[in-house]
């Protein structure tokens, strides 16, 4: 799986995933990527949230909208509802992670997996990148 | 005026560190920063969230060291099934598609899903004629037919007939 979130200079917010599933699954299983709210969600007012991992667990747990709602409703940081969100899933037998940004400040790339492709890049334009834990 | 960001992912199917040389790792982190110059070419030039995010997504789709479209794996009948998804935080916008295998970015089926139909979702056989009449590159299956996947296809399936336990890495499972 793989995915990408942005905020442009007007505030937009966007996400978007893509993946083919694991190896040797069920011919006809879906995981989450393509359910809204669950792999991939956007509204300007909250985050915009791409994940990746056990996809029955974070379609089950509505992942990505229950970070949106615990920063509407809650009123969490990004960084405390992504990272609780990959925390309550992982005690659910959820592995994986993902990404999210809000509308304002850095991205979130909370994992509970051994790693994680991920990057991301400020409006200082420079590019980070990382797998594991480093 | 927002401050323009940026974040990618390729999966949480990564090689165990141990797992990993170094030519292996560098090859993942140049693959990273092509994606996120991609995007950030959009961003840059004030262009939308939305176009960041689908360039940075194709990117990472033709490579086929992540485990969507190009390096897509394979299900247990050796066929290929991809899933996409996109949301426009602006309007609620959203399109996504499911069960398909022909569109060379997944990434742009699911956005002609969400521009160009009046769905959210479009799962397989439908989904593959609706998309069949939008401007997107379609390829053979050949072309995602990436030995790599193979071998994690036969390895899987072997396991599963011998009834050994699932011992695989992340990499093996995610994909």
């Amino acid at each position: 799986t793989v995915g990408a979130v942005a905020r442009d200079a007007a505030g937009n917010l966007a996400a978007g995933t893509s993946t083919g599933g694991f190896t040797a699954k069920r011919p006809g299983r879906v995981g989450d990527t393509p359910i809204i709210g669950a792999g991939t969600f956007a509204d300007n007012a909250t985050c915009a949230v791409s994940t990746t991992g056990t996809g029955e667990i974070f379609i089950r747990f509505t992942a990505a909208s229950e970070i949106s709602a615990r920063i509407r409703y809650a009123s969490q940081t990004l960084e405390q509802a992504a990272s609780g969100v990959i925390a309550e899933l992982f005690s659910n037998g959820g592995d994986g992670g993902l990404i999210a940004i809000g509308r304002a400040g850095p991205p979130s790339l909370p994992f509970n997996s051994s790693g994680m492709y991920r990057g991301f890049v400020l409006s200082d334009g420079v590019f980070r990148t990382a797998i594991h834990r480093e | 005026m927002a401050e323009p960001s940026l974040a990618i992912h390729g999966g949480a199917g990564t090689l165990p560190l141990t797992g990993m040389d170094p030519a292996m790792a560098d090859a993942h982190h140049t693959a990273l920063r092509a994606a996120l110059a991609a995007g950030w070419k959009v961003l840059s030039k004030s262009g939308s969230a939305l176009d960041a995010v689908t360039v940075a997504v194709m990117t990472l789709e033709d490579d086929d060291l992540f485990n969507a479209a190009r390096g897509a794996v394979f299900n247990a009948d050796g066929k290929l099934e991809m899933d996409a998804g996109i949301m426009s935080g602006r309007d609620r916008a959203a399109g996504a598609v499911a069960g398909i295998c022909g569109p060379r970015n997944p990434i742009l089926a699911a956005r002609a899903v969400m521009e160009h139909s009046e769905t959210v979702l479009l799962a397989g056989r439908g989904a593959e004629e609706f998309l069949a009449a939008q401007d997107i590159e379609f390829q053979s299956f050949d072309y995602f037919c990436t030995e790599r996947r193979v071998v994690a296809l036969n390895q899987e399936l072997a396991r599963r007939a011998s009834g050994a336990p699932d011992t695989r890495s992340d990499a093996d499972r995610h994909g």
